[in-house]
């Protein structure tokens, strides 16, 4: 396992890979994606995401688009949404709700195929959205494309915290050095009293952070406004969490 | 596809088994499958449960156990708690937080093992836990267990339903029967005030149960207790949200 090996798919006019991950699903993995990739492009960057979620591709819906990518001869031209490119598995099968079932050399292709088919031209980042779980897309991402840096993304709670620390191992076995851990839906503060509750637990970041001798790069509270965002709502840039400056 | 292929393999003394997905991670699958098993036991019911999200073996961690399962020579004893027999890939690695990366037909093979291998003895009902998305352990599942029926849970969130829907239509594609769909965190009411919540948006179930013209068996509140259930509390056993009676 590891970086640079033999296989590894070149970088082209992109300058930082960064692929973000959480183990368990639903943990908020694409709104931070989401979330992140519009507050870089409001700080003047150049940003794309790439969808590898390829069991459930939802970053579409997050940028409540149902745009179609359109090719030429020979690429694919990625959709364009608050001034970041897109491409998902999901807006190749869009309008159908129609399940992919996908064995896992299949998986693998998809993703590659969208990685080198997709025209980025000029990035600063290239966000990829990875799927649940440690397996076939998560192998594929950490050892064909040329990636920077990975991201975790977790809850509060042991059972995500779990998930996650396998998933940060991951990381470090494919040798992807991890920039740090985003806990989310940290607690919910009513809007009309102010009154904290914290829902699905409290500390599992900070003592996961501990443990994997990481930084704990921000708390995202649960926000009514975030979770609307894909409910035909527009993206709520999060205060941006982490400053890539 | 379809139920009752060449390979099924035998029932033994299990009279139903139910398989439980949502297609997205974190919507609340291996809380509604804890409590629905111990609600079930309550009832007077044998239960099992079987774990197949080898992607993220959460069981173990909701029934609040470290207990390791122990062979005798030609099977492997179920740990029992609460009074439900359980068996999870989770409890074989358990200890280490150390990354399964499974390629797709190590999975398949995992889920057979685990289903065979396990002495249940006579069952009621044995309740299978499925890993997020519609890849290998869903169709292994599908067309080599001999299912009663299939459980979707949703939350509120177009995101979720998307993805549950996807995963509704994989059941019909494998002609298994859906017994329905469970909304779960349909909204926060706050212990102090009784202020009612929508966090995750409102309508997402009701909507996905009359296009999938499926009965809408529960909407279950978000509850600190439930959340509470892993962080290494007992499960709350939520109102038995279904009667199986
Ligand atoms: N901070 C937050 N506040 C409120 N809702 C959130 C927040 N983060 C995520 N959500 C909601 O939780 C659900 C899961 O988030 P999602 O980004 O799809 O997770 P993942 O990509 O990890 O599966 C979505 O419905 C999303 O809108
Ligand atoms: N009704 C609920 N109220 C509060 N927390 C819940 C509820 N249902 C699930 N949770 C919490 O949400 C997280 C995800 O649930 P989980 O059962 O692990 O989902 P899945 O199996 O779909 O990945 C867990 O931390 C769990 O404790």
């Amino acid at each position: 396992i590891g970086m640079g090996g033999p296989h590894v798919l070149p970088k082209g006019e992109i300058k930082n890979i960064i692929a973000i991950g959480s183990g368990k699903g639903g943990v908020g993995k694409s709104t931070v994606v989401t979330n992140l990739a519009i507050a870089l492009v409001k700080q003047g960057q150049k940003v794309g995401v790439l969808d590898a979620d390829v069991l459930g591709p939802n970053i579409p819906v997050m940028f409540n688009t149902n745009q179609h990518p359109v090719g030429d001869d020979k690429y694919i031209i990625p959709i364009e949404k608050y001034g970041v490119k897109i491409i998902s598995i999901g807006v190749l099968t869009q309008g159908t709700n129609e399940p992919i079932v996908w064995r896992g050399p299949m998986i693998s292709n998809a993703i590659q195929q969208l990685y080198t088919m997709t025209k980025w031209g000029e990035l600063d980042f290239l966000l990829i959205d990875l799927p649940p779980g440690t397996s076939d897309a998560m192998l594929t991402v950490g050892q064909s494309l040329p990636l920077n840096y990975g991201l975790v993304v977790t809850m509060p709670a042991k059972v995500s915290t779990d998930d996650a620390t396998r998933f940060y191992k991951t990381f470090e076995k494919l040798e992807v050095p991890v920039m740090g851990i985003i806990e989310n839906m940290s607690f919910f503060k009513a809007p009309d009293t102010g009154t904290v509750y914290p829902i699905f637990g409290e500390g599992g970041g900070t003592i996961m952070a501990k443990n994997m001798n990481a930084p704990l790069l921000a708390q995202i509270p649960i926000d009514q406004k975030v979770s609307s965002c894909g409910n035909e709502q527009a993206p709520v840039v999060i205060a941006d969490p982490t400053s890539f400056a």
